[in-house]
């Protein structure tokens, strides 16, 4: 998961949307979310 | 659903505590709060950042505190 | 308040797009729906998350969509 902090808002954002994972925008309370989210999928 | 959730509809949310919603019971309430959600409406703020999705709401809620399904889904 | 806001309080925000809120003009409603604040409720949840802060959501407003003071106090 740790790799997933480095990524810009942009990139988490791009990732999300190249996995069709619905989602919102990255703020600091739902970013922890969405790069579990990212790290499931491609996991 | 739950009397519980019939009472906190009931009037507006103010600044209810977080252990004011149903299905936050003490514990789980406590772990939201020492996150910084002490209060429903900062709660309820995360719902809507999360654009009302049930899914990555319910998802984020057992992130977060550890709630059940059952929990979440109240 | 300006004429824009009272329309936005007279009736329930629903999934009024962004641009609906007082000193959210066209540039400002762009950028923040490039960033997934497209309806006004996602903006709300962001100002209840920041506890209602008046400073901090004034700031996250100019971090994420350069809105100037006055824009941001509307």
């Amino acid at each position: 998961m740790e790799e997933y902090k480095g990524l810009t808002d942009n990139e988490l954002i791009a990732r999300l949307k190249k996995y069709s994972i619905p989602h919102g925008p990255i703020v600091g309370s739902t970013r922890k979310l969405y790069e579990k989210k990212v790290y499931e999928y491609e996991t | 659903t739950s009397q519980k959730h019939r009472d906190f509809v009931a009037e507006p949310m103010g600044e209810k505590p977080v252990g004011a919603l149903a299905g936050i019971r003490d514990i789980l309430g406590k772990k939201l709060a020492d996150q910084g959600f002490d209060k429903a409406y900062v709660v309820l703020g995360q719902f809507l950042v999360l654009r009302k999705d049930e899914e990555n709401f319910r998802e984020w809620l057992k992130d977060t505190c550890g709630a059940n399904a059952k929990q979440s889904r109240d």
